[in-house]
């Protein structure tokens, strides 16, 4: 039978937390073995930067939603750690079957793909407590201050970075929910659309790297 | 199920987005 749209958020929590418990709030020991595997170990930067992205994100949350708030902001923190382990993972083991590679020293050395995975993951549970998806009612309500793209100011994360972990992090992630997957596909569209092109985006630097690599070859003669 | 459009080719993935390749 059709769910109410509070029974199917409270479900979608269920299925969620329950999909994390078996996650730790630590590496798992494959994911160790590959920061292991790596030139250079990045398992003390991953933890400190978790430190201070934790710290900086409750905070921001306290103050986007209310001063009792903190303590409520770490708790979604610590689920979308556990999600980011859990995906970085299969991440991983997707890449060593396709590559057949297993030193990823700098992908896991790149605080950038770090910063846009957790991202990533922050954006899927807050998305699914239904905190940062657009509500139709409008931008009175605190929880429309969570929407994306404010997890990219907090981090901040260039909208073009946090592109790339998209497709990616829905491969990996095979218990989302198709109303998660279709947040996800709104943010992506956001960034195409708009984000991606505003002042200081990388976006413009890689276009000048394409256009100074092409300049040397000749132009393709107009099709007949 | 969803209907998200996957454009990664297979020789496409996070390593070569992240210029890891």
């Amino acid at each position: 039978p059709p769910q109410t749209p509070i029974r199917a958020a409270m479900t979608s929590i269920q299925q969620l937390r329950g999909d994390l418990i078996s996650s730790g709030d630590q590496p798992s020991t494959n994911l160790a073995t590959y920061f292991k595997n790596c030139t250079v170990d990045p398992t003390q930067d991953v933890l400190k930067r978790l430190e201070t992205l934790g710290h900086v994100y409750s905070q921001r949350f306290g103050q986007a939603v209310g001063p009792r708030s903190t303590v409520l902001g770490m708790q979604r923190f610590n689920l979308g750690v556990r999600l980011y382990y859990q995906v970085m993972e299969e991440m991983l083991k997707m890449e060593e079957q396709r590559l057949s590679v297993q030193n990823f020293s700098k992908l896991l050395n790149d605080s950038t793909f770090h910063s846009s995975l957790l991202a990533c993951a922050l954006e899927v549970v807050m998305a699914t407590y239904g905190e940062s998806r657009y509500k139709s009612g409008g931008v009175d309500s605190a929880e429309t201050d969570l929407c994306f793209p404010w997890i990219l100011d907090v981090f901040r994360l260039p909208a073009f970075d946090f592109y790339k972990v998209i497709e990616s992090f829905i491969k990996a992630d095979h218990t989302m929910n198709k109303d998660i997957v279709k947040h996800l596909e709104t943010c992506e569209n956001l960034i195409m659309e708009r984000i991606a092109w505003r002042t200081g985006s990388p976006l413009f630097e890689l276009l000048k790297q394409e256009h100074a690599g092409g300049a040397a070859e000749q132009l393709e003669t107009p099709a007949s | 199920s969803h209907d998200y459009h996957f454009g990664l080719e297979d020789h496409e993935g996070i390593s070569e987005l992240f210029d890891c390749d």
